[in-house]
């Protein structure tokens, strides 16, 4: 069940071009059924390196070069993906590197390496072919040396030196349960080899990359999408769906960098909660996470040893959109800690207003998010409905905060951000402003026609009894 | 909706993660916007991919095909003011407004629901074993003073929260709940007053729930939707 795109790496959206006009890439093979169909073709081929598939024509380009090849670059395409054969793009070696085609050139020692077309100044037996890949003076295995990939080097007193190129195991360490891990070990810690998390075969599976942008999901790495102890993949083993791959670890147990601890609210999904909170939103206490009872579940302590499981706190060791716990009712396994309040995610204010701001007339050109403000009187990202000319009485100097429409809740402006057409600012109202009270008397009451419903056959009440 | 009974909210949508998986309301203010509950995301820049909105059915797991039933994807998320704890979702595409998918009207700038108004909340949240798990709840509630309910909550409640009384037996929203409407019979009219947002706890049996009061961003809704 292996397919034959496990033997490459893609780069989605992407195209390779050739920068001498002279060298004519490979012609568009059409109708080729997928990209699997066009990685069969391309495999085998001792000179096609990489392929480009275009998803809506479905034709497929054979290259025999990568981008570490001279004079050529990637290039942003909306009609193609580009694949290239791992063993000339990955940077790391699996097992031996008798498989190793990059482009290191230099021995662990620093001296760089003599060609292989040379036979000076260190005479040797080696002939480059397409085989063997003994291509200019790069690193390779040609005799499956334990040490990895070597060169005869450019000092007649050295004969030849190991590159010292990682083991693609080596080369990235786990931190946490590795959910930020992003090496390129490919195989599960039994040795089987992983399947690509883009197909769905021989397993189905819920984590398509497309929908998980945030989980790397490349190719076929091992990854941890789902919060489980350490990276893993599903397996081309039609018998053994998923298994953990056999990763070192970092050193001490330290958070992921990205996170903040806090105590009294969370931020983001609350990763990084490690407040006290220990009952669910519904009010039903929580199971301690060291208990099995009444819910049986995975997430040991010890397993978790960054995500602070202790005792039955509200915690979020997977990733999931809330901290959450399993609850101590049997027939509720886990729920959320929603009422943990949300920590206000704003940029700290710079300055303040009066009453709604009308007549703010500061220098404060940030949005609360931190976004730089357009200024009033550029037509882009965003064109204006208020310009200085259309509102001179709102004074819209500049690009500064200003609340021309009066909006209740204060000076905003147009942002730089091409996604949010406005927003509000970095200022709060003044310590000695009160704003009118709306529990005053209620105001009168007119609405449009909306807010009507037809009460459905399907759900009248029988009249009778 | 812990309590209630099965019931009929046409402008109340279901939110959908990437696996499909319900995680809170929402009411239908708009042909392509929903209100919701800030709560309900991460961020306020969570990548939208793969979330969609649910309307036009009664059930929390319809059936593909379901006559009525319209899947349409999130295409964009805007955080309301400060302190609001409400998020405007722009859908991909206009929904079809039917019998069975209706808009809600916003109520007037600050305006304030009066105490005994009859209101009803609705949502495909957790029921805590008061049974109807599958289909969409209805609760009727009725709003008291914000001076009435900072004596239960000691002050807490702020202006731009409006509150329901407290009820003998348990009856409310809980966590699925978040983001759906708490909707007021108002001249003839469903106006969305206030959104469900988390309270300490859920369904406190004699302790008035606390809701967000939508008459205090109603502008900033007309603004994001103009703008």
């Amino acid at each position: 069940q292996r397919s034959p795109l496990n033997d490459f790496q893609v780069l989605r959206g992407t195209e390779l071009q050739h920068l001498r006009h002279a060298v004519v890439p490979g012609t568009w093979q059409e109708d080729v059924a997928d990209a699997e169909e066009c990685a069969r073709r391309c495999g085998p081929l001792l000179d096609c390196r990489a392929f480009h598939y275009n998803v809506s024509s479905r034709g497929c380009q054979l290259l025999p070069w990568t981008q570490h090849s001279p004079h050529t670059q990637l290039q942003r395409s909306g009609r193609c993906d580009l694949f290239q054969k791992k063993d000339y793009v990955r940077t790391c070696i699996m097992d031996n590197g008798a498989g190793y085609r990059g482009t290191v050139a230099m021995t662990v020692g620093g001296l760089p390496c003599q060609a292989w077309s040379h036979k000076f100044p260190n005479d040797h037996k080696y002939t480059p072919t397409l085989q063997n890949g003994l291509e200019e003076n790069f690193c390779r295995n040609p005799d499956r040396d334990p040490g990895g990939p070597w060169c005869y080097t450019t000092d007649p007193t050295e004969r030849f030196q190991s590159c010292g190129i990682k083991s693609c195991r080596e080369a990235a360490c786990v931190r946490c349960n590795g959910e930020d891990y992003r090496g390129a070990v490919d195989r599960t810690e039994s040795g089987r080899e992983c399947q690509r998390w883009d197909l769905q075969h021989p397993h189905p599976h819920p984590f398509q990359p497309s929908k998980f942008l945030d989980q790397g999901l490349d190719d076929n790495y091992c990854r941890n999408p789902d919060g489980s102890e350490r990276p893993w993949c599903y397996t081309t083993d039609p018998q053994h769906e998923r298994e953990f791959c056999d990763l070192p670890r970092c050193g001490s147990e330290t958070r992921p960098r990205h996170e903040a601890t806090t105590l009294n609210c969370f931020r983001g999904k609350g990763e990084g909660y490690r407040g006290t909170a220990n009952t669910t939103a519904a009010g039903v206490p929580c199971q301690r996470w060291d208990a099995q009872s009444p819910h049986q579940h995975r997430f040991a302590p010890e397993k978790y040893a960054c995500k602070d499981l202790r005792e039955n706190f509200c915690r979020n060791p997977d990733g999931s959109e809330a901290p959450w716990c399993f609850t101590s009712r049997p027939g509720m396994r886990v729920a959320f800690c929603y009422q943990i309040r949300r920590c206000a995610d704003d940029v700290r204010p710079e300055d303040c207003y009066h009453g709604v701001g009308e007549r703010y007339r500061g220098s404060v050109s940030k949005t609360r998010k931190g976004i730089p403000c357009q200024r009033w009187d550029a037509e882009t990202p965003h064109k204006p409905q208020f310009t200085p000319t259309s509102a001179p009485q709102a004074h819209l100097e500049e690009n500064f905060c200003r609340n021309p429409d009066g909006d209740s809740h204060g000076p905003w402006c147009y942002t730089m951000d091409p996604g949010t057409p406005f927003d509000y600012c970095t200022l709060q109202r003044c310590g000695d402003d009160r704003p009118s009270s709306i529990l005053d008397p209620p105001d009168q009451v007119l609405f449009e026609k909306c807010g009507k419903r037809v009460d459905r056959p399907d759900l009248k009440r029988s009249k009778l009894r | 909706m812990v309590g209630g009974q099965p019931g009929n909210s046409p402008w109340t949508v279901s939110l959908r993660n990437r696996q499909g998986q319900h995680f809170c309301g929402g009411s239908l203010v708009k042909e392509q916007w929903v209100l919701t509950a800030r709560q309900c995301f991460s961020s306020c820049h969570v990548p939208l991919l793969g979330y969609e909105v649910w309307l036009g059915t009664l059930f929390q797991n319809p059936q593909p095909g379901e006559p009525g039933l319209q899947r349409v994807a999130v295409a964009k998320m805007v955080c309301g003011p400060s302190g609001s704890q409400l998020v405007l979702l722009k859908l991909e595409r206009p929904v079809t407004l039917n019998q069975r998918v209706a808009l809600i009207c916003l109520p007037p700038e600050r305006y304030v629901v009066p105490p005994g108004t009859k209101c009803e909340i609705a949502g495909w949240g957790e029921t805590r074993g008061t049974g109807n798990d599958t289909v969409l709840k209805v609760a009727s509630l009725n709003v008291i003073s914000n001076q009435e309910c900072n004596i239960k909550h000691r002050g807490r409640v702020k202006e731009s929260e409006m509150c329901t009384g407290g009820l003998l037996g348990s009856v409310g929203a809980c966590e699925g709940d978040y983001g759906g409407p708490l909707a007021c019979f108002t001249h003839n009219c469903w106006v969305l007053e206030g959104i469900i947002i988390p309270n300490r706890v859920c369904a406190r049996p004699g302790w008035p729930a606390i809701f967000m009061r939508v008459s205090v961003f109603t502008d900033w809704i007309h603004k994001v939707v103009r703008l």
